[in-house]
């Protein structure tokens, strides 16, 4: 069963994994981290849980922030609702405006995980899109013990 | 990139059916 259409893993339920994050997308100050959790939702060995943090570390705020993704077809990727959609510009005295959302990966034919994004916000007055490919995922026969 | 093997891009949901 390869939909995700009724998977929902709540972030608090979600146990951070020791494997490194992975920088998505790392320019002007705007930084996505891809963090991997350590286990598979319930009845899901197929399922990669990916903790998505967005940082803004850029003196202007960030707003209007929208992640879409995709994979190959033989996999299923399903973005749950972010936290937010704007970060406010970064204070040294104050602990850097984050964004998380969990993020499904269903890969049953244990392939090579590939995903690629589309990122859409505005700095400032500037409207941006950015695409980008990741591919650096834990081994996918580690996923579930991570 | 090769476009073949890729779905569609996929956002989330804004209202969760939860």
């Amino acid at each position: 069963e390869l939909s995700l259409a009724s998977v929902h893993v709540p972030l608090e339920s979600i146990k951070p994994s020791s494997a490194l994050p992975v920088t998505a997308y790392d320019k002007n100050g705007f930084r996505i981290l891809f963090h991997f959790a350590k286990e598979c939702p319930p009845g899901r060995p197929d399922v990669l849980v990916v903790v998505v943090s967005m940082l803004n570390t850029a003196p202007l705020p960030i707003k209007s922030i929208v992640l879409q993704a995709a994979v190959p077809k033989s996999m299923k990727v399903k973005l749950q609702p972010p936290s937010g959609t704007e970060l406010s510009p970064f204070s040294p005295i104050q602990p850097p405006a984050a964004i998380t959302q969990v993020m499904l990966l269903a890969n049953p034919l244990k392939e090579k995980a590939r995903l690629r994004y589309r990122l859409t916000f505005a700095l400032g007055e500037q409207l941006s899109t950015e695409v980008g490919e990741v591919d650096q995922f834990p081994p996918v026969e580690q996923w579930g013990n991570l | 990139m090769d476009d073949d093997d890729f779905g569609g891009f996929e956002a989330a949901e804004i209202f969760d059916g939860g």
